[in-house]
């Protein structure tokens, strides 16, 4: 094991918690629950040291109650120093004992789908993360020792709340810096301490919750990479998903709310995607477009779409823009319709709402190798690649190629919005 | 051309303590022996095979979610908290 080299000078300890997990991605964790947690999760380190922890009530339900180890769940940004990176990567820190402020302090992840006591995929066992951060808390730092509760990455859960008892190593750990327990509950379950109920049983990979649905179900209207953010557009609806991948929201947000100057009740946007040469934003919706400046509609607008000239091979104007994107490649502008598509170079366009396709247009999608035909949208992401969405499915064509030996399709809703993977399809033995 | 993960992974050996971060008056860069170094140090405390490179399994550890702790508490942090104490 491994000191930190602080301790607390006391040990009855006071605790509160000051924000719960978010309902909408950690459903099976009701408040209630995670006091209880939390409780037992004290309990493992009462049990081998003379230790001992109060929690303080909060004053109106969750108002700023003190004490030595004050319990947050935290998103992102916390203003502590330690951001967190939103599913995954780091779940958890808590600040060694001391005389700060933060001293104690103990921060989970809220963008992480917390649990106990079951094994669902993709969720994070509260007990386990909890024991090992009030480690830190109370003196110790991480150790290589296996098994140890400190060791620094996730194990899964650690079996029964109730019984739980710690390690050798954490137990020596502990008594090193507050000594040994002599008498008194060692481990079992204490007839003071609230029961748990039944573990939530596993998480379904379809949830009935019809958010959760719309999300993970793909198909979207369109995508779009507007200033390095990623907005999935569906029905009356966005999801939008920032630079480091993480989701702003698991709700989608309202496109009347947020994009200004569309008509009402606009229930399905064809395309978009946000001009190079004046940062202006363009939407496809049947046969108009709209240019907005940030988030609201220029005035003039909308047009209608044959400003940009687009005729099919048999000479018929085009009514209708399935998908539009600029290909970081050569940073002109590619627009796609009925299985053809239209290269524009708009690098002059400014205000200017008349435009011709480049000669040689259209040409057939079939050039885009190894993705579908009839795309929902395409956006440039990353290094310069090309991303196709169709369905539930991604492609990516890596940068300015458009023939690529392997082009191998990838889940939208598990790689872009946080939904979790399907279990894999199990084989059952032919007779 | 160094690779993609290779500098996500001097990051990692950075934030968790195996690697002094890097000195922002000198721009102090990371030795290849320095690196190899830490990711030894990091594949003994992980419990990996200790190979000295980013091998598959060295990555798979890296990606597993964990504490936003160090797991090594250095000299240069123990200094740095010795002169923030004395400031």
């Amino acid at each position: 094991y491994a000191l930190s080299g602080l301790k607390w000078h006391k040990t009855d300890l006071t605790w509160s918690v000051h924000s719960y997990p978010s309902a909408s991605v950690s459903p099976s964790m009701p408040d209630n629950v995670v006091d209880n947690i939390l409780t037992y999760a004290f309990k493992a380190w009462s049990d081998a040291a003379p230790l001992s922890f109060r929690r303080l009530p909060g004053d109106s339900g969750r108002a700023a109650a003190g004490g030595d180890i004050r319990v947050t769940f935290a998103r992102s940004l916390h203003n502590d120093g330690y951001p967190f990176d939103g599913q995954g990567g780091t779940l958890a820190h808590a600040f060694f004992p001391g005389r700060d402020e933060v001293a104690g302090d103990t921060h989970f992840d809220d963008d992480e789908i917390w649990n106990y006591g079951g094994h669902s995929s993709g969720s994070i066992d509260l007990f386990t993360v909890a024991v090992h951060e009030f480690g830190h808390a109370l003196g110790l730092s991480h150790s290589s020792t296996d098994p140890s509760i400190m060791r620094p990455y996730y194990q899964g859960p650690v079996g029964d709340i109730q019984n739980f008892r710690l390690a050798l190593d954490d137990k020596l750990a502990i008594q090193q810096l507050y000594g040994v327990k002599d008498g008194g509950p060692q481990g079992g379950v204490d007839p003071d301490l609230p029961r748990l109920p039944s573990p939530p049983p596993p998480r379904p990979t379809q949830p009935s919750d019809p958010l959760f649905h719309e999300r993970c179900q793909g198909g979207f209207d369109a995508v779009a990479n507007i200033r390095g953010e990623v907005f999935f557009f569906k029905g009356e609806q966005f999801w939008r998903i920032k630079q480091d991948r993480s989701l702003v929201s698991l709700n989608p947000a309202q496109i009347k709310n947020f994009w200004l100057g569309l008509p009402q009740g606009t229930n399905k946007v064809d395309a978009v995607y946000e001009r190079k040469s004046d940062s202006s934003i363009i939407f496809f919706i049947g046969s108009q477009y709209w240019v907005f400046k940030d988030t609201v509609a220029m005035s003039g607008y909308p047009r209608p779409l044959s400003d940009w000239g687009m005729r099919t091979k048999n000479g018929v104007l085009v009514d209708r823009v399935e998908a539009a994107f600029i290909w970081a490649h050569n940073g002109k502008t590619y627009l796609f319709s009925g299985g053809e598509f239209w290269r524009f170079d708009e690098s002059r366009v400014g205000e200017q709402v008349t435009r011709q396709p480049e000669s040689g247009y259209p040409r057939d999608n079939s050039l885009w190798e190894g993705v579908p035909a009839h795309m929902d949208d395409i956006i440039s992401w990353g290094e310069g690649d090309a991303y196709f969405f169709k369905d539930n499915l991604y492609w990516v064509l890596q940068n300015g190629r458009l023939n690529q030996a392997v082009v191998t399709p990838k889940s939208i809703a598990v790689d872009w919005l946080r939904c979790p993977a399907p279990p894999p399809a199990t084989s059952h033995p032919q007779s | 051309a160094v690779p993609a993960h290779y500098s996500t992974a001097v990051d990692w050996l950075s934030r968790y303590g195996y690697l002094a971060p890097p000195d922002p008056r000198t721009s102090q860069l990371q030795t290849k022996d320095g690196i190899e170094k830490a990711i030894r140090v990091m594949q003994r405390f992980g419990g990996v095979h200790e190979t000295g490179v980013l091998d598959s399994e060295t990555l798979k550890l890296m990606s597993t979610p964990r504490c936003s702790l160090p797991d090594i508490v250095g000299n240069e942090n123990m200094l740095r908290r010795k002169r923030r104490r004395k400031r």
